[in-house]
């Protein structure tokens, strides 16, 4: 079955989702990048540490998961 | 598990303070979640807690919402829940609670305040987040009985690896405590699954409180705690099949079947067993499976298998019948069973017998990892 896409609601949920948990930081410096973005990158992790299959993007089981209540501690070390 | 690096407490005698309540619950069920929560770590460990009711104690205890004093302002209800800081002065060890989440005391209703505080003292006590499902320092809430709560494996591992065991606990074999529970591993060539069903083309594979979830397009099986999609299903199921006819899982527990359409739970169930039309004798299936060719379900019970017709709703004549009758050189117990592609697969402890429905003749031995990679 074709995947829908994320909705707006799903993208802004997933920002503060990642800045909370994955220490996603705002993007500075050149706009032009090579390789995947940083949220990507952060969206992997997340999924790589739920056990979703890793596609850096917000499909259908990633964003369920974003959705389930949860303890307020960030999943990576941010030190102290 | 994982720790907050070196962040611990030097000292294993421990004060706390309850600054304030919710009101969702009364004060003394409040005092006693938080009192068992600290338990759950004082059992496993060197750690003792002192209540204190004024000044200010090693671990601060208190209800608030959305901006309520730190930099990690509370969302409202749902979402977070929760939150407490590594072992350290000040904040250190602290646990905030979201007060405008629905905090109970016994039953599944809201979020029960026992589970989300013993989570997160366990991060007042320098443990970090554990990506093991079945774990306590999990991030996910899940709901389980918390009369009958037991800190898993990897949590006891977690805390005990900074501060070792607990001193006062005579390990006597003659009187072991209860077995910590311990999340299945897909890769342990002893696993015996409970129950095996196909879902709208894809696989549940469950054992004890879990299942794994395989769908296509996703290499590596996902693994779930089966409350937190469906709290009305039991653990430890015994059997369950998808029926292509009415579109429904069908999950078997003892003398009850419950049937979920998708990911939701049919009204109406759970149901009898005898409503399947099987006879009273039977106390529980141990495996079932949907025959698509023939477009009967067959429920194997010990050393006998019965068939139903699902369209007439009742029970084949001539059965029951002996499963090595209908599946030659299968002797041992059927504990799961499964049909793809026209083939039919009978889980026994952990191998799988592949038989051909057409020749009934057994083509292929193989293990759990066929359907179920390590």
């Amino acid at each position: 079955l074709p995947i829908s896409p994320p909705t707006e609601e799903d993208e802004a949920l997933a920002e503060t989702y990642l800045k909370s948990f994955y220490n996603l930081t705002e993007e500075t410096g050149p706009s032009v990048r090579r390789g995947p973005s940083q949220r990507s990158r952060k969206v992997s992790e997340m999924q790589k540490f739920f056990g979703l299959k890793v596609t850096g993007s917000l499909d259908t089981e990633t964003v369920t998961m974003m959705k389930k209540p949860r303890c307020g501690v960030p999943d990576v070390h941010l030190g102290r | 598990f994982s720790t907050f690096d070196n962040l611990k407490w030097q000292t294993n005698q421990l004060t706390y303070r309850i600054e304030n309540y919710t009101p969702d619950m009364s004060e003394a069920e409040v005092d006693d979640s938080l009192e068992r929560a600290l338990q759950v770590w004082a059992k496993v460990s060197p750690l003792r807690f002192t209540r204190i009711y004024s000044g200010t104690a090693d671990i601060m205890i208190s209800f608030g919402s959305r901006d309520h004093g730190d930099f990690y302002p509370f969302d409202g209800p749902d979402g977070t829940l929760a939150h407490a800081f590594a072992p350290g002065a000040n904040i250190g060890g602290d646990a905030h609670f979201d007060d405008d989440e629905d905090f109970s005391f016994s039953s599944n209703r809201g979020y029960n305040l026992f589970l989300v505080a013993a989570h997160e003292l366990g991060h007042s006590l320098g443990l970090s987040h554990s990506n093991d499902p079945g774990a306590l320092m999990y991030p996910i809430y899940s709901y389980t009985d918390p009369r009958t709560f037991l800190l898993p494996r990897d949590d006891i591992n977690g805390i005990q690896s900074i501060y070792g065991s607990n001193p006062d606990v005579d390990p006597n074999p003659d009187k072991p405590g209860p077995t910590p529970p311990s999340t299945p591993d897909a890769c342990d060539p002893t696993l015996v699954l409970d129950a095996v069903a196909t879902l709208r083309g894809e696989k549940m594979f469950f054992k004890g409180r879990f299942f794994w979830r395989s769908y296509s397009q996703n290499s590596q099986p996902e693994l779930n705690i089966i409350k937190t999609f469906w709290p009305e299903i039991p653990d430890n199921v015994d059997a369950a099949y998808e029926s292509l006819l009415s579109d429904n899982v069908y999950i078997f527990k003892d003398r009850q079947v419950w049937a979920l359409s998708g990911y939701d739970v049919v009204p109406g169930y759970p149901k009898n067993l005898q409503n399947l039309g099987l006879p009273n004798t039977v106390k529980k299936v141990d495996a079932a499976l949907y025959n698509e060719n023939s477009g009967k379900t067959l429920f194997f019970v010990g050393e006998y298998y019965y068939s139903y017709d699902e369209e007439k709703k009742k029970m084949d004549r001539g059965f029951p019948k002996r499963v090595d009758e209908g599946f030659p050189g299968m002797t041992s117990k059927v504990t799961a069973a499964l049909q793809v592609q026209g083939n039919t697969y009978l889980f026994s402890g952990p191998n799988v017998f592949e038989y051909n429905m057409r020749t009934k003749r057994q083509s292929r031995v193989l293990g759990n990892s066929y359907f179920l990679p390590c």
